[in-house]
């Protein structure tokens, strides 16, 4: 339990948010709140320091690039921006990096990584968004694949997935072709998240807020 | 020789997925 101090510093963040809140909210301890609050300063003063979380510094920390654009990066920057408004606040990235979260039910990362592929947002994933995918992540690698190979994969991924052949995957039949390839929910769980505490060490300095745990 | 990769497999690797990147010091 915290004292719910919040610094000055804190405070001048526009749209800080209560680490007592986020703590109650998400599977993170009010001191693993304190050290994303660390993580989240430094991102989101790499290029503008105004405690939001900009597309370009999104880019900077994941590709030391601030200019590569990226279908998927920008998929998870716009799922990250619940409100849609071009920035990401304190109170987003908590609570979105909390499905990343090793405690999280995969049953949340599963629809979590339906979201982000299902490009369009129709509720179904689409052949054209999976082959649009597949695109993006060759044109990101040193992978060269013919277009005959890229529709054969997309293909067999169809009949693999899409069990009742309407020729589009809906959330179920995702849920149901995750159960089958575990593998492929692999990059929704991040083991830092378990250790943000020890990452982030220089919380402890900052921190107002005593863990009773 | 027939194709046995999965696509989501294959876009499950993208770097814009990769998040651990965000915790690089």
């Amino acid at each position: 339990m915290g004292c719910g101090h919040s610094s000055k510093r804190a405070r001048s963040v526009p749209g800080y948010e209560d680490p007592n809140t986020l703590s109650s909210e998400t599977p993170f301890t009010v001191s693993e709140v304190e050290a994303l609050f660390e993580l989240f300063k430094k991102l989101s003063s790499s290029i503008i320091d105004d405690g939001l979380i900009h597309k370009e510094e999104f880019q900077l920390a994941l590709f030391r690039n601030s200019n590569r654009k990226n279908l998927f990066a920008d998929r998870v920057f716009d799922s990250f921006d619940v409100k849609r408004n071009g920035v990401i606040e304190f109170g987003e990235f908590v609570r979105s990096l909390s499905i990343f979260h090793p405690n999280t039910p995969a049953e949340d990362k599963i629809a979590f990584a339906f979201r982000l592929y299902d490009l369009r947002q129709t509720g179904f994933i689409e052949r054209e968004e999976l082959k649009e995918m597949v695109l993006a992540l060759l044109n990101e690698s040193d992978l060269v694949l013919s277009d005959d190979v890229v529709e054969q994969i997309v293909h067999k991924t169809f009949v693999d997935a899409d069990s009742n052949g309407d020729g589009k995957i809906d959330p179920n039949e995702w849920k149901d072709f995750v159960a089958k390839n575990p593998s492929l929910i692999k990059n929704m769980t991040l083991p830092y998240l378990k250790d943000i505490t020890l990452a982030f060490p220089s919380f402890v300095l900052n921190s107002e807020v005593e863990d009773s745990d | 020789r027939p194709v046995t990769m999965n696509a989501f497999e294959l876009i499950s690797h993208s770097q814009g997925l990769n998040l651990s990147n965000l915790f690089d010091k």
